[in-house]
Parts: C-alpha cells; structure tokens; sequence
C-alpha cells in the first residue's frame, strides 16, 4: 500500500486526538506523540472501528477517518492512557 | 470498551427542540415527533420517561447547530462530524444534544447523501442517557454513522445496547416478564407523517378544491406546458391546452423540497435565461432545478429587491426578457439577467391597459400573447401591443380547464364547505374522475 501522504499523517493525528486516541499535544513541552504512540493510537482506533490492526494509516483506516460520525470521542482520555 | 460513569439519578426527563434544521425539507413536526421516537427506544425498555416541554430548562435540549456553536465541539460542515451529546450531571449542558445543521436529515429516505435522523437521535440520546462509544458493529452506539436503521415504529434496540442500559438503570417493569402489558393509547404518540414513497396509502383527498369554480393561487408556463396552482395543489395542461387528468396532483409530491407544512404558492415562474422555476410564498422564494429544490432555499424575496409582504404574479415577458412582478396596484420590472431592479420602480400606471390590478397572476403562452388571471377570468394580451384583446375577460373554467359553462359559471363554494369533498350543487360527482395523474420531469 502507497505510504500516507504527509497531509493524511496531520490529518490522521488530528483525528485520533479529536476522538481520544491519543492525548492532545502537551501546551507546555509543546512536545509531539512519538512514532511509538501513534502507531500504537492508530492500532487501537483500527480495532475499535472493527479494522484490520496495522497500526499504520492504510486506505481502510483513512476510509473511516473520513466517515460521518459523533463527535463524541472513543475513548475516555484516562481510557486512552490506561491502553496506552 | 468503556462503561460510561454517569446516569441520571431521576426517571423523569423533559425534552425540547430548541432549534430546527433551517434548510431541511423536514417539517417541524416530523422533527418533533423522530426525537419522540428516538427516546420512546430507551423508555420503552428503562424506568426513563421523557416528556416534552416548552421553555430553556428541558433536561434534554435539542438544537441544530452550524459549525462552531460555543460548546467546544464545533461542527465542521456537511459529513465529518454530525452530532453530539451530553452525558448525564449536574452540569447545564448535561443531556443537551447537538445536531450539525449543515447535514441533509432525511427520514424514510434512500438517499445515500442523506443522514437519517432518526439513526442519529437514537445514538445521540444513547450519551443523553449515560452510554459511551463501543466497538461492536451492530450496536447503535458505534461511533460512525451507519445509515438508517429502519421505520421509527418498528425499530428494535440491538441486545448489546440493551443490556448496557439496563445496566445503568434496570429493566422497565413493562418489560419484565412478570409485568403486565403497558397500554399506551395511540394517540398518545405524535404522527409520522405517510409514507413518501408509497402513494398507495395516501389518504382519499377530501379537500381537493373543485377545478371549475375556483380561483387559482399561481399559473404559469413551465417547460412549454401550463400549471395550474390551488393550494396544495395543480392542474397541469400539455403543450396544445390539453389538461393531464381531472383530478389534481399535490403539489409537494412533484415538487421535492417544498415544506410540507406549505398549504399555497402565491406565485410562479420559469426563469427563461436557465430554465429554473421559481416558487413564491410570503416573503420566500425557492429555486428548482427540474422539480428538485436547489440547495440553499428557502431565500428572502428581498434578493429581488422586493418589500416585505409578498407577491400577487410573476412573469417573464418573452418581449424584453424582463420579469415583472406584481403587488396590489404596483408592479416591479426585475433583470434576471443582471439580477437587479430595473430603475424607476415600483410602478403604479399598469403598463397592460385593460388588465385589472391585484392580480392572481400572469404567464406566456406558447402562442406568444402573455395571460393575466384574476378570480374565475382571464385576459389576453398580444406581445405586439400592451391592451388586452377585445372581448376578454373570459372563463378561466371554460377555456383552460374543460368545464362546461354550468360547472364554470356555479358559484364558488365557502372553502370549508368543499371540505366536505362536496359543493353545493353536487357537481363534484361529474367534474371529479378516478383518473391519477402520471408525472414526468422530461
């Protein structure tokens, strides 16, 4: 499968902070998710939206992104770091 | 996957819908009467009941939001994100349930853009309750949307979702085994309207108003054929004057997107620069391409440069290309063009000598003369003069409609007395055939 574009990977991240995936980007270290958290973020998206666990941003998982949904997120925030 | 830790402490919950989808073809009531449904799914089978109420302090407030709407969860326009919900707490907003008001909601609909609102309620009062987002595919608690899930009187809850509930709040005693059977009384339950799709169960139409002794709220020529309009419905006459059926079709079954809660028109045109047909109500105006409403209307009559207060007819005049309107004693000549007013109007000196004011409306006719219509009669004008003809006004009935001068000439009944389905005279029988109307857009 072709690699995600650089825009689907920041779109892709959006989504999974937007929905709990991952935890928002830290305002005072203004540090980023590792390689390692997102794969594992994505990974856990991909099984809760009944995917294939890849933990990469393949064409299904960009499918989904992009399909209408709640806005509510998946995951409790203290959910999403006890997973994490 | 998560249990969500909080639920309402008391069993008696208030609803309102605060706000209403601006754009949506779905009336008030509909809207209304699928959030009843949607919270009738989880009262059904809790100790929950939901009520209506008037007022801001429902418990469960319901609005159609646009985009950013100060709760930290904007929408973001048609798809993406649709709605959302607050779980159960003491805070103000806990209940409230959102919806995005740039999406197309649909009810009992095959469109595959539309979002079904009734799927989507049930969902949403899913959080209202105390429910979180799941995995499990069949579950109406999934977070993407999956279409609709069926007709509203007859939708099940997955299993999956009921025992989370019941895990939150137990299980309704009309639901236990050993309960008794709950007696709702139907008429308790607010009323979907029909089935669009099926004409067949339409109820007999009682209050068709009688052809040949009436007045038409707007005439016009669309696509080369004549449309006549009363309100809720038109008579529609082929390119050489020859009336489709007796009988009338509804108005909103041919033209999609008008609301259902529309009872008349006030008047018609086909724009001849691109053909669309532009429909007249109060102080709105809505654009069809074919009979499809285009997106974005309902708009003000104002973008006409037009006052509050409405129109009486409308019509292009093949002579200028212009678009007259007409209002009381005045008339308005618009550029559709140049999408603007001509200068120097409204005019009160009618520019048709011999063409009563108050019109009910005007058209062109495929034989080049432009038709002013008022009350039973009609005058003609020719385009290469501006005075109606000799001899006119004559029979609208008679010369358009194929009634005999009996039927034309009997008095036009009160309204409410042909609700009956029935005039005076008893002339409906004759006037009246089975016959149904087949339509087609070309």
């Amino acid at each position: 499968a072709p690699n995600p574009t650089a825009e689907e990977i920041s779109l892709g991240v959006d989504w999974l902070t937007k929905f709990g995936y991952l935890p928002p980007p830290d305002p005072i270290t203004g540090q980023l998710q590792t390689q390692e958290e997102l794969t594992k973020a994505i990974t856990a998206m991909q099984q809760f939206g009944g995917l294939e666990a890849t933990g990469v941003l393949d064409k299904a998982t960009l499918k989904l992104m992009k399909t209408p949904r709640c806005s509510l997120p998946d995951l409790a925030e203290a959910e999403s770091r006890r997973k994490r | 996957h998560a249990q969500a830790v909080t639920k309402w402490n008391k069993r008696n919950l208030s609803w309102r819908v605060r706000t209403f989808p601006r754009e949506s073809h779905l009336g008030h009531d509909t809207v209304r009467a699928l959030m009843y449904y949607a919270l009738k799914v989880w009262s059904d089978i809790t100790p929950l009941n939901f009520h209506e109420v008037a007022g801001n302090n429902a418990d469960i407030q319901i609005d159609f939001s646009k985009t950013d709407h100060d709760d930290g969860y904007p929408f973001d326009g048609p798809g993406g994100t649709v709605a959302h919900a607050f779980f159960p707490g003491e805070h103000h907003t806990a209940g409230d349930t959102h919806f995005d008001d740039d999406e197309y909601w649909t009810f009992r609909s095959s469109d595959a853009h539309g979002m079904d609102l009734f799927a989507v309620a049930v969902h949403e009062f899913g959080h209202a309750i105390g429910l979180t987002h799941i995995s499990a595919i069949e579950s109406i608690m999934r977070p993407y949307y999956q279409g609709p899930v069926g007709d509203p009187l007859k939708y099940d809850l997955p299993y999956e979702d009921k025992v989370r509930i019941w895990q939150l709040y137990g299980v309704r005693e009309s639901v236990s085994p050993t309960a008794k059977p709950e007696i709702s009384k139907t008429d308790d339950h607010p009323v979907l309207p029909d089935l669009p799709e099926n004409r067949s169960t339409v109820p007999l139409r009682r209050d068709v108003p009688n052809r040949c002794n009436t007045h038409f709220d707007a005439v016009a020529q669309i696509r080369g054929e004549a449309f006549f309009f009363k309100g809720k419905y038109f008579w529609r006459l082929t390119r050489n004057k020859h009336l489709v059926s007796l009988q009338p079709a509804q108005i909103h079954r041919f033209w999609r997107g008008l609301p259902l809660n529309l009872d008349s028109v006030d008047a018609v045109y086909e724009r001849t620069h691109d053909h669309k047909i532009v429909f007249f109500k109060g102080n709105r105006y809505w654009v069809f391409k074919d009979n499809n409403v285009e997106e974005g209307y309902p708009r003000p009559i104002s973008d006409f440069g037009l006052p509050p207060g409405g129109i009486d007819a409308a019509f292009s005049w093949a002579q200028n290309d212009k678009t007259y309107f007409f209002k009381d004693h005045l008339y308005w000549c618009y550029d559709d063009h140049q999408h603007r007013m001509d200068p120097g109007y409204p005019s009160e000196a009618m520019l048709w000598k011999g063409v009563p004011s108050r019109l009910d409306d005007a058209t062109r006719w495929s034989d080049g003369a432009t038709y002013f219509f008022k009350g039973k009669e009609y005058w003609k004008v020719m385009d290469s003069n501006l005075e109606a003809e000799p001899g006119y006004p004559q029979s609208i009935a008679r010369d358009w409609l194929v009634c005999g001068d009996m039927q034309a000439d009997a008095p036009e009944p009160a309204e409410s007395s042909r609700t009956g389905g029935r005039s005076r005279q008893g002339h409906h029988d004759e006037s009246r055939s089975e016959s149904e109307v087949c339509s087609c857009t070309s």
